[in-house]
C-alpha cells in the first residue's frame, strides 16, 4: 500500500501549458516576472544569481527568504496572478 | 505600495475606458457591470472619475484575449497569468487584457444570467430542483427544444421561477447579427457545420453563421460559453462526455489523471483514446470584478505590492466586499491625492436588454444594471419650501425622503434636513418623478414605483424597469401612490380609493385584494397623494396637509407638512 501509484503523464493536444519540471516552472518564472534578467541568459545554473532571484521573489511573496526552490515557493509560483512583472529594470 | 518608475500617472482626473469585446463566459451586462464596480473601487478612494465611451479612443482600452493577443506578451491558457494591464500612458499604454483561456465568473462559480422564461434576467440558482432531481447546472430536461435552462430559486417545482440559459441557440454575441441564434447547419466556403466552429479565426473565438449560408449572406455572431461546457483544451464550448476512457480505464467524471498540473479536465468524446478531444472542467473561475480591479490599478499608475491582502499584491485570491487595502488607498492618493468635494460623477449606467416571455413567445423588457454612487451631491437653487405637493414621501434608511421633479430631500428623525439632492445621482435609472417608494425592512432593498412601471434597488444593483402588472396588480389601475411595510413582508400599495397587499417575499399580490381604503382606514383622505410609514405612525397626504393615523388605526393628528414633517 506504502509503494506510490506510478503516475503517468501524456501531452494533452492544444494545451498552452507543457508539462513541466518544477526547476523549468521556476526558470520561467524567474524570468518571466523580472527576477531573473533575460539578457544576461541566467538559468537555474547559475547558483549564485538563481538564489539571490529566489530570495528576491520570496521576500516580494512574502515567503521565508531561503534562495533555495523550497515546496512553498513553488506552490506560491503555481497560483493564479497578474501577468505585470514584479521587478523591471 | 509601489508606483512605476517616474510615477507614471494620467495628467487629468476625467479617465475615459472602453470596452473592446467580451468573454463568452458571462452576459455582457454582468461585464459591464464587473468593470464599472472595479473602476469605482478607485474612484471612491481618490479624486478620478470614469467615463465609459463605446467608440474611439479611452485612456483605457479593456479586452478579451487569448494566447498571443497582439501585444507580444501572450497569455499561458488556463489558470497561471489572468490579466495584465500597462502603466498610464499614450497607445498600449493604460489599456488592460483579460485571458479568456480563464473561466470568467463572479468569483464563486457559474454567474448564469438568464434570458426570457419569467424570471425577470435573475441568476440561475444551483443546485435547483426540478421535478424531484437536484441539478447543478443548466439542464435541457423537461423541454423537447434542446434549450438549457435553469431555475433561478432553490426549487423550481414549488416556486416555479426559470429563465433559458445562455447557449447558442438562444442568442450570440458580437459579430454583426443584432444577437440572432445560430442556425445549424451552415455553410462556410463550401462546407457544412453543425456547431459552432473556430475555423476561419486566429483568436479561438467559436463562431456561427446566424442564416443557412454565410459564404452568401455573410451574418455571424459569437457563440456563449454554456455552463456545462469545458474551458481551452481542444474542444472548447462542448460538454464533457461522460463516461470516456482514457488509457483504457473509463471515467465517469472530471479527472487530473494523466496532468502534472493536477487540474481537472474531461473528454468530450466517448474515448479520449481514439478522439484526443478533451478540456478543462468549469470550476469557481475567476471574479472578473477583482481581477480588474487589481489590473485597473495599474492602468492608473500602481505597481505591485508586497503587501499580501492587498489589491496590488500579484496573486489572486478571492475575497468579498470591498477590495482595497490602506496600502493600496495611500498608493492611489499618493499619486491623485485624496478625494476631496462632492462625490465624482458616477460611472454611466451600462443598460442591455434582455427579455422575459413565456418559453413560446417571448416579449421585450428591460433589466438594468449599473453601480451607483453611495453618497449624494447637494445641488443648490430649489427651495424644499416652496413646494406645493410631493411626488413620494418615504422613510429609506432612518430617514425621511422627499421626492419632487428629479430632486429629493432627507431629514433623519433627530437632526436637520439636507438636500435638495439629484434623484439620478443617487438611483441613475430612476426617472425624475416617484410616485411611491418603500424599503423592505427585511432585505433593505428600495422599490420605486414611476407611473406603471416599477424597479428594485439592491446594493449597488439595480433591476427593472418592470411593469407592475408583474406583482399582480391589474393593468387598469392607476399609479402606485403610497407604500407602507406591514409586518416583515408584506407591504400595503396604494391606489385611487383602493389598496393592495404585496408579500415580498413570493414578489406577488396576496388574494383577496383589492380593499376600499376608507373600509379599513377610517378618517383619511379617500384619495391620498402620499402615503407612507414613519416612526409608528401611518401618514396619509392630501395637497399641503397630512393625515396621522397610530397602531389603533385612529387619525390622532393632522399638521402640516411642510411646518411638522420638514420643519420650513
Amino acid at each position: 500500500l506504502c509503494i506510490p501509484l506510478k503516475s503517468v503523464y501524456v501531452t494533452f493536444p492544444g494545451d498552452v501549458v507543457k508539462n513541466m519540471t518544477d526547476k523549468q516552472l521556476a526558470e520561467n518564472y524567474l524570468k518571466q516576472y523580472g527576477y531573473i534578467d533575460v539578457h544576461q541568459r541566467n538559468g537555474l545554473q547559475g547558483v549564485v544569481s538563481t538564489s539571490k532571484a529566489l530570495k528576491k521573489l520570496q521576500k516580494q511573496l512574502g515567503l521565508e527568504e531561503t534562495g533555495s526552490l523550497d515546496q512553498s515557493t513553488i506552490d506560491a509560483m503555481k497560483q493564479p496572478r497578474c501577468g505585470v512583472p514584479d521587478v523591471r529594470k | 505600495f509601489q508606483t512605476f518608475e517616474g510615477n507614471l500617472k494620467w495628467d487629468h482626473t476625467d479617465v475615459t475606458y472602453r470596452i473592446l469585446n467580451y468573454s463568452p463566459d458571462m452576459e455582457a451586462s454582468l461585464t459591464d457591470d464587473a468593470f464599472a464596480r472595479a473602476f469605482k473601487v478607485w474612484s471612491d478612494v481618490s479624486p478620478l472619475t470614469f467615463t465609459r465611451l463605446h467608440e474611439g479612443i479611452a485612456d483605457i482600452m479593456i479586452s478579451f484575449g487569448k494566447a498571443e493577443h497582439g501585444d507580444f506578451y501572450p497569455f499561458d491558457g488556463k489558470d497561471g497569468l489572468l490579466a495584465h494591464a500597462y502603466p498610464p500612458g499614450e497607445g498600449l499604454q493604460g489599456d488592460a487584457h483579460f485571458d479568456d483561456d480563464e473561466y470568467w465568473t463572479l468569483g464563486t462559480g457559474p454567474a448564469i444570467q438568464t434570458r426570457y422564461g419569467n424570471a425577470e434576467g435573475d441568476l440561475c440558482h444551483f443546485p435547483f430542483l426540478f421535478e424531484g432531481t437536484s441539478y447543478s447546472t443548466c439542464t435541457t430536461e423537461g423541454r423537447s427544444d434542446n434549450l438549457p435552462w435553469c431555475a433561478t430559486t432553490a426549487n423550481y417545482d414549488q416556486d416555479k421561477k426559470y429563465g433559458f440559459c445562455p447557449s447558442e441557440n438562444l442568442f450570440t454575441f458580437g459579430g454583426n447579427s443584432n444577437e440572432d441564434p445560430c442556425v445549424f447547419p451552415f455553410v462556410y466556403e463550401g462546407v457544412k457545420y453543425d456547431s459552432c466552429t473556430t475555423e476561419g479565426r486566429s483568436d479561438g473565438y467559436r463562431w456561427c453563421a446566424t442564416t443557412a449560408n454565410y459564404d452568401k449572406d455573410k451574418k455571424y455572431g459569437f457563440c456563449p460559453n454554456r455552463d456545462t461546457a469545458v474551458i481551452g483544451g481542444n474542444s472548447e464550448g462542448e460538454p464533457c462526455h461522460f463516461p470516456f476512457t482514457f488509457l483504457g480505464k473509463t471515467y465517469s467524471s472530471c479527472t487530473s489523471d494523466g496532468r502534472s498540473d493536477r487540474k481537472l479536465w474531461c473528454a468530450t468524446t466517448s474515448s479520449f483514446d481514439d478522439d484526443s478531444k478533451w478540456g478543462f472542467c468549469p470550476d469557481r473561475g475567476y471574479s472578473l470584478f477583482l481581477v480588474a480591479a487589481h489590473e485597473f490599478g495599474h492602468a492608473l499608475g500602481l505597481d505591485h505590492s508586497n503587501v499580501r491582502d492587498a489589491l496590488m499584491y500579484p496573486m489572486y485570491s478571492y475575497i468579498e466586499g470591498f477590495p482595497l487595502h490602506q496600502d493600496d488607498i495611500e498608493g492611489i492618493q499618493y499619486l491623485y491625492g485624496p478625494k476631496t468635494g462632492p462625490d465624482p460623477t458616477p460611472p454611466q449606467p451600462q443598460t442591455t436588454t434582455s427579455s422575459t416571455a413565456t418559453p413560446t413567445k417571448p416579449s421585450p423588457s428591460d433589466t438594468t444594471t449599473v453601480s451607483i454612487s453611495t453618497t449624494s451631491r447637494n445641488v443648490p437653487s430649489v427651495d424644499v419650501c416652496q413646494i406645493k405637493t410631493f411626488d413620494a414621501i418615504t422613510e429609506i434608511q432612518k430617514e425621511l425622503h422627499f421626492f419632487k421633479d428629479g430632486h429629493y430631500w432627507k431629514i433623519p428623525l433627530k437632526g436637520e434636513r439636507t438636500g435638495p439632492f439629484l434623484i439620478s445621482e443617487k438611483w441613475p435609472v430612476l426617472p425624475a418623478t416617484i410616485n411611491a417608494a418603500f424599503e423592505d425592512q427585511l432585505t433593505k432593498k428600495i422599490y420605486f414605483f414611476s407611473d406603471k412601471q416599477f424597479w428594485v434597488y439592491s446594493g449597488t444593483e439595480v433591476h427593472g424597469p418592470r411593469k407592475i402588472e408583474k406583482l399582480g396588480l391589474p393593468s387598469n389601475m392607476g399609479r402606485v401612490e403610497g407604500a407602507v411595510q406591514r409586518g416583515k413582508s408584506k407591504v400595503l400599495l396604494f391606489s385611487g380609493e383602493n389598496y393592495w397587499r404585496f408579500d415580498v417575499k413570493t414578489q406577488l399580490i396576496d388574494s383577496g385584494y383589492p380593499r376600499i381604503t376608507e373600509s379599513v382606514f377610517g378618517g383619511v383622505p379617500t384619495n391620498s397623494q402620499d402615503v407612507f410609514l414613519y416612526g409608528e405612525f401611518m401618514y396619509f397626504c392630501q395637497g399641503s396637509f397630512y393625515w396621522r393615523m397610530n397602531s389603533r388605526r385612529q387619525v390622532d393628528k393632522i399638521g402640516y407638512i411642510k411646518n411638522d414633517l420638514l420643519n420650513c
